[in-house]
């Protein structure tokens, strides 16, 4: 499985439609303080089905919509989109003759979110069951949030075993 | 369910090993089950002592030490089950200069020896070069990001231009 | 008690606001006593929004801007009642160059209102620029610290040294 | 109250007596990770009067004690002091005659440690009630131990308070 391209839309501070195309190898990011990296690596979190608004950085889920500025309105809705390359069939049976793959969640505020994959309305387990069988998903310790390095390191040997699941 | 964790312990403990002593120029580490002899309630001990140090309380690895470390055992777990995503948000921040190139080596190894695609957040310059590709974030309206795609002289005139800016 | 408390808020509050404002290069930001009406036994929100933005959840802020509303908030407490010693270990990790112009820029001015002594450890080099005078800690003698005192030209080559060592 | 000089022997990674000299202004300490800039700092921390193991990233208080290291034994005994030039005679009574004050701790492996002021003992207690006067000491918000700069962020609002006591 390749992740290929990730887009977004009304998701924090991407109000404006923003694509980001994932290739082979090192992607660097960089930009000033506060200027919405970390934002885009969160969307990417919660596409794949990450449910704690607060690993979200927010008080409620909706706070991953885009609030506004002091020139631009609030959004209601927020949506984002990952295309995956099928190319070693593991998705569920369902899907899996299919060669590209595009989940989408899309939340809609003081309404709840809802997934779809390749256009069909699919529930939140079938992605996370999608994204556990590849060894990945919003829970993998490969995906490293700011400061959270050392969390590894100071976790309880219980937690920390959970690493060795993604492993198997 | 058992075997399997047990194997997995098994080979991520062995590319740990070798990781450690790669990133930290010498030194040793191995990974513990511990606290129960089932392993699916066990927990996960990591012993680590730095080149010339004593084996000690991972507490009391110095933050640099504990970034490495931390990314020793990471790495160890895709070379064993290679994952199709990697997302590192400034991990590079407590690195001192060899440590950051030390962590760079690193990356291209795991490129070549497996098919994960990389994202990486980083103010370091070092750690700019070293990339396949650069993106920059943006806000040039106040508050809206926008994503541009940038190359790497202009990457070392954004960083320049965003120190001038301010003066 | 309660009056020693509310007058420390005030003034608190007073430079919080300023010294917000110098760091972000504008925006808005106060403290706001909440949770009781017993100034002994409230809480302390902080509400902060960089130029541009919303006031919004202070844990929707960026590390960078976590780093300079944090600081923002210690330094204010200094202007009110300065202390003989201030501790920072690599508070600018998060910053990009901008910011870290902005960080020292404020010290300096720190240093003119106050007789407060600043040890700051920093991997940075526009900091290590910054700085009155340095220190270095070397083990020349793996696991032994030894302190020498630093001139800014050799903190250069000491950075270069520990680049090239591990080539 | 001006800090003037801080001395280590035996402390963590300073096992040899090592002497810093804290000038006005900005002193900048820097060095390879794991060199023991850390280690430094936390000196003034613990002879201020640090009575959590934790919070010296140690399991118990006996690991501020040098360890050893693959050629040098461990030692029994780590002690650090500080001086003080007691310009604007915040020190206790009994001691506010003198211009200089040296408060140092010392510690021994698997009996404790107690302090001393100008060479005669004193209680623990009376050391933090020193540095409470002056507006400092080994919780004052003013010490930001590494990676804890987010912290006062991210802190409840009661605890978050306590920093204004440090103002008062
Ligand atoms: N729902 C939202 N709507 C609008 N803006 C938002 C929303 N959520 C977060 N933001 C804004 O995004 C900014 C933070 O972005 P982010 O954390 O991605 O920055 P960053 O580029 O990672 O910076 P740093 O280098 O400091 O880590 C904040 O200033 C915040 O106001
Ligand atoms: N009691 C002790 N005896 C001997 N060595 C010790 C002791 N306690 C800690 N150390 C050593 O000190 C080192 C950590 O030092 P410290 O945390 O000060 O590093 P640092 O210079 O701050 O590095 P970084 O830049 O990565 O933060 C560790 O490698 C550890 O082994
Ligand atoms: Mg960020
Ligand atoms: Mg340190």
């Amino acid at each position: 499985m390749d992740f290929t391209r990730l887009r977004l839309s009304g998701f924090k501070s991407f109000v404006d439609p923003t694509e980001l195309i994932i290739e082979k190898g090192l992607t660097g990011v960089v930009g000033p303080n506060g200027c919405g990296k970390s934002n885009l690596l969160e969307a990417l979190r919660w596409v794949m089905g990450e449910n704690s608004a607060k690993s979200m950085r927010g008080a409620g889920m909706d706070d991953v919509i885009f609030a506004g500025t002091a020139s631009r309105p609030a959004r209601n809705l927020a949506e984002v989109s990952l295309n995956i390359f099928n190319n070693d069939r593991s998705a569920p049976a369902i899907f899996n003759d299919e060669q590209q793959l595009e989940i989408s969640r899309r939340i809609e505020r003081e309404s709840g979110s809802a997934y779809r994959l390749n256009a069909k309305d699919v529930r939140a387990k079938d992605v996370q069951l999608l994204f556990a069988d590849a060894s990945t998903g919003a829970h993998s310790p490969s995906l490293v949030s700011q400061g959270r390095i050392g969390s590894l390191i100071n976790a309880k040997p219980k937690d920390r075993r959970k690493i060795l699941e993604e492993a198997a | 369910g058992r075997a399997r964790i047990l194997k997995a312990f098994d080979d991520v403990n062995e590319h740990f090993k070798k990781l450690f002593t790669t990133l930290f120029g010498g030194g040793e580490a191995y990974l513990a089950l511990t606290e129960s002899d089932d392993p699916l309630d066990a927990g996960l001990e990591i012993m680590a002592s730095p080149p010339g140090k004593k084996m000690q309380n991972l507490g009391l690895l110095s933050g640099g030490e504990q970034a490495l470390t931390a990314l020793s055992l990471i790495f160890a777990v895709f070379m064993t089950n290679p994952s199709p995503i990697c997302v590192l948000d400034e991990v590079d921040a407590p690195l001192d200069d060899a440590n950051v190139t030390r962590f760079c080596d690193l990356l291209d190894e795991m490129c070549k020896n497996t098919s994960t695609r990389f994202l990486i957040v980083t103010h370091n310059a070092v750690t700019m070069s070293r990339m396949n590709r650069l993106f920059g974030v943006t806000m040039a309206e106040r508050g809206v990001s926008q994503l541009v795609s940038v190359d790497l002289d202009s990457a070392e005139r954004m960083r320049a231009r965003d120190h001038n800016r301010d003066h």
